[in-house]
């Protein structure tokens, strides 16, 4: 059965879409078949890897029950479940609507036999596509970048996780806390410290995605990392982090 | 009359928590009366100012009309209207509650006649709180990182503003786009291009705001810019930001 990971952080920018993209990139080029789930309220991730929403979005599925999941083909053991800004518009029409927040846990249902990891990109905020996620993931990685502004909102997100876990999804708990876009400065430094202090219960992955150009370039270029550059630290990074993603799992 | 201006982007961590302190200090410092409201989701606003919610926040105003909006003093010349995390609360209530986008635009009714420029931090979403915020606004600042991410939201932003218009509030226009967090790298030149090809007609301040640390340093620190370090680009930039916001609103 696949091993479901929500990717959050109600902080905004922090890198959840790129880490979603390069780990998911970086689990396939390890032989696992992954699925990506773009709930990004921009559809970043779809367009991180150039795809469209031509002939179908994640949208349509949440908003109708019967429509299943479409799925295009990044690689032959990478796809993703596109979006784009209509994800939007999914928030409001959900807040009326049964079980709004048990959805794409339904959605998801028909694919947990098929795919290896269903990696799921979070919106900057605690709304219901958040609450979808958390009740369609195992686990969750909170993509943080060591900031003070970055700080301040994660109380309020493992609460969150906390009451998803007591009400509707006992196996969910927190993968690990994965710093992001990392400087070498002393800023980040001591947030890292102060992190560590103040979450000593919680697994923080060794694995830090530093900051590098070669994130950008090949964004704007639409390209997927491992195309643009597989030499680059940021390749690098998120393949470190793969591998100790699965020794974590592998190790329970 | 107040100049009510909502500093807004649904693209996440693109500065707009940033840029609403630092003008807000700028305008100050020049001898206006400034009033920031904070309707950032985690509060960070306040945070960077390090003014707590003890005795009141946005929160309790929006939800409950007969409560007047609760102010702290930053400076004489420099005010703040405090949230915290229970502000995420917000956005449930109001849904269900009559005239939900309009209720910031009567909480600061009396206000206007008491302050220069009233500055609003939105949270990174087309929510009902960023409709207060553009509802209660004569126009709109558009912080944003020139990135191929932030780029792909300006037209459902765009499309926001420009229906609120036509709909509850026609003065509302876009005061300019601000680039901010700006590097010197080719990603940012070439996306500054894209965006001022896409958007031949809409203005573009002259003034970026180029990454500092000394910006993150102050935030760790709790103190505001022109204090922590007057003399740091930051501070210099924000206040040209400020001179040249100034001119565009007198040349009117
Ligand atoms: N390691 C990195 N080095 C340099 N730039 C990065 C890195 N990771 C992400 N970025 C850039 O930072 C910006 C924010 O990243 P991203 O969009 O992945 O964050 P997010 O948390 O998904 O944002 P949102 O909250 O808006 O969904 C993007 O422009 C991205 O290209
Ligand atoms: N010019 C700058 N140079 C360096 N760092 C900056 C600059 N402006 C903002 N930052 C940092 O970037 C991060 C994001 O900025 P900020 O929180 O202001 O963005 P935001 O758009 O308000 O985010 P959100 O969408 O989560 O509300 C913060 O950690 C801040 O310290
Ligand atoms: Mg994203
Ligand atoms: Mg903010």
């Amino acid at each position: 059965k696949a091993t479901v990971i929500a990717i959050a952080n109600n902080k905004g920018g922090v890198g959840k879409t790129t880490t979603t993209a390069y780990l998911g990139e970086a689990l396939s080029n390890r032989g696992l078949k992954v699925l990506l789930i773009d709930l990004d309220s921009q559809g970043n991730l779809s367009q991180i890897f150039n795809v469209t929403t031509e002939n179908g979005q994640v949208f349509n599925s949440l908003v109708n029950y019967t429509i299943p999941l479409h799925i295009e083909e990044v690689t032959e053991y990478l796809h993703i479940a596109p979006s784009d800004l209509e994800l939007q518009k999914a928030e409001q029409i959900l807040l009326s609507a049964p079980a709004s927040q048990q959805r794409l846990q339904r959605a998801l249902v028909p694919f947990l036999d098929i795919y290896d990891f269903i990696l799921i990109d979070c919106p900057p905020s605690l709304s219901v596509l958040t609450l979808n996620a958390l009740n369609a993931a195992n686990s969750c990685i909170v993509a943080m970048q060591p900031e003070m502004n970055a700080v301040n909102g994660l109380n309020s997100l493992f609460g969150v996780i906390y009451e998803t876990q007591i009400f509707s999804n006992p196996t969910l708990h927190i993968e690990g806390i994965l710093f992001t876009i990392v400087e070498k400065n002393t800023v980040h430094t001591s947030m890292k410290e102060a992190v560590r202090e103040n979450y000593q219960s919680v697994n923080i992955f060794d694995t830090e995605i530093k900051k590098g150009i070669e994130i950008k370039k090949a964004q704007a270029l639409k390209a997927p990392i491992f195309d643009f550059d597989k030499n680059s630290a940021a390749a690098k990074s998120y393949d470190e982090l793969a591998l100790e993603l699965l020794n974590n799992i592998n190790s329970k």
